[in-house]
């Protein structure tokens, strides 16, 4: 079967910004390895909130699908309440 | 639909708008009467009546900003996030920011249709979240459709209603009755008849009302979109559709008109009309299509009769239309979608789906065989 496009670093700080903004993802204050695992999961956490609300398949990881609908124009009201 | 947590509402009926400044885009009456008809949405509905004010604080202020405005919330350039609007409230509560670096328009396809965008934040600002319901205006992606002719769908009426209540005040009028509010189609209806179905780049495509499905072969999930999301130029409520995988494009048909797109965009010299196609001039509207793999043509059926088009020749084949029945044994109703999988033909007529194979029939299946529910 055809290869996903692999996501690169522009693309994944997209992603990072819309769930931040949209999905109340909180800042990464430090780079301990406890809390980038800490943060790894929190956006996988924040992914799969967003794939379930959009219909998309839910795997919690970023997809050229999920970065295909952050990328659509969109309201700027997040889709969960805070 | 999803209401704002908190019983967040206006505690009167009468609110108070007021249009800060003007967008260069556009003229200012252009935006006056995009703002008025994009209230008028809700009033139509519920018993919220709005009055223009042009000084002083009215409870939906509504402004064109850029990039960071004051409000914590800054904008972010061309495309991206168009617009945001407060949930009701004092204060900044109620008020409907839009993103001037967004090229907003009054009635076209291009750039974003002003009345669309603000029609939705108005949605925030009298209490509504942001619906799962692809249909729904109050779906967070911004999506053209025809804005002549926008009826608010069933799940914003749904919502609004739950928040305010109905509109107690419609005339009625028996000479003009009202248009029914688009409700987004349901896989999971038993009754669900679909406009067309067809394989797009391995995908299977589901169409219906102004919506389709998407679906990967054997997979448990689909998605639901809008029609004019992908494709801004494609009719609502198609007849058929089929893919020429040759040619890489996919065919939608309505009426007396064939639109074909190369991925998102329509291809060169589109739409044409049936009868260019080699259909006789008599055949006003067909009911479903496919592309047969393996001998490279495409059947075109209206109703319980089918013709035959050959891609290579690019001509419709002699001896053709023949009744569905001479060609698919066992299939006596008339034909409402159609499309191929596998080397399997399946035909649909209403909510059933006839599995044709090895020159018979093999099965009757159900819309959720491929449409998960």
């Amino acid at each position: 079967g055809p290869v996903p496009p692999s996501i690169g670093k522009e693309e994944e700080d997209l992603a990072k910004n819309y769930l931040k903004k949209l999905y109340n993802m909180k800042e990464e204050h430090t780079r301990s390895a406890r809390s980038t695992d800490h943060s790894v999961s929190e956006m996988s956490e924040k992914l799969r909130e967003m794939q379930e609300f959009f219909g998309l398949k839910v795997t919690g990881t970023l997809d050229s699908e999920t970065l295909e609908v952050m990328k659509k124009p969109r309201c700027g009201v997040p889709d969960v309440a805070a | 639909y999803a209401v704002v947590p908190g019983n967040y509402k206006w505690k009167t009926n009468q609110l108070t708008y007021r249009i800060e400044n003007y967008t260069p885009d556009m003229s200012q009456a252009e935006v006056d009467s995009s703002i008025e008809r994009a209230l008028k949405v809700w009033a139509d509905v519920t018993p919220l009546r709005f009055t223009r004010i042009y000084s002083g604080v009215a409870d939906i202020m509504i402004s064109f900003v850029i990039r960071d405005h004051g409000d914590g919330y800054p904008f972010d350039g061309p495309n991206g996030f168009l617009a945001h609007a407060f949930f009701p409230g004092t204060g900044i509560g109620g008020d409907a920011h839009f993103d001037d670096d967004e090229s907003f328009t009054f009635s076209s396809s291009n750039g974003y249709n002003l009345f669309l965008v603000a029609a939705h934040e108005f949605g925030h600002a009298l209490g509504l979240e942001h619906s799962g319901d692809p249909g729904a205006l109050m779906y967070p992606t911004y999506s053209f459709r025809d804005v002549k002719t926008f009826v608010l769908p069933q799940d914003d009426v749904n919502g609004i209603q739950a928040i305010y209540g109905p509109n107690t005040e419609v005339p009625v009028d028996p000479e003009e009755p009202k248009p029914t509010a688009p409700v987004t189609p349901n896989a999971c209806d038993p009754k669900l008849v679909l406009d067309a179905v067809t394989m797009l780049r391995g995908e299977m495509i589901f169409f219906k009302n102004g919506l389709f499905w998407r679906n990967q072969p054997q997979s448990y999930e689909s998605e639901q979109h809008l029609i004019k999301s992908f494709w801004p130029q494609a009719p609502d409520n198609i007849d058929a559709a089929y893919e020429s995988p040759s040619d890489d494009l996919v065919y939608l048909i309505k009426g007396q008109k064939v639109w074909a797109f190369y991925g998102y965009d329509i291809a060169k010299g589109f739409p044409k009309t049936l009868s260019s196609m080699g259909l006789p001039p008599k055949v006003k509207k067909i009911s479903a299509a496919l592309y047969d793999q393996e001998t490279g043509k495409t059947l075109f059926f209206v109703n319980d009769r089918y013709y035959s088009y050959d891609e290579t020749t690019k001509k419709m084949d002699k001896g053709y239309p023949k009744r569905v029945e001479d060609g698919f044994p066992g299939m006596t109703g008339k034909v409402t979608a159609a499309f191929q999988y596998r080397g399997f033909t399946y035909l649909y007529s209403g909510p059933r789906m006839f599995e044709f194979g090895y020159g018979r029939l093999l099965r009757v299946l159900n819309n959720n065989y491929f449409l998960p529910c």
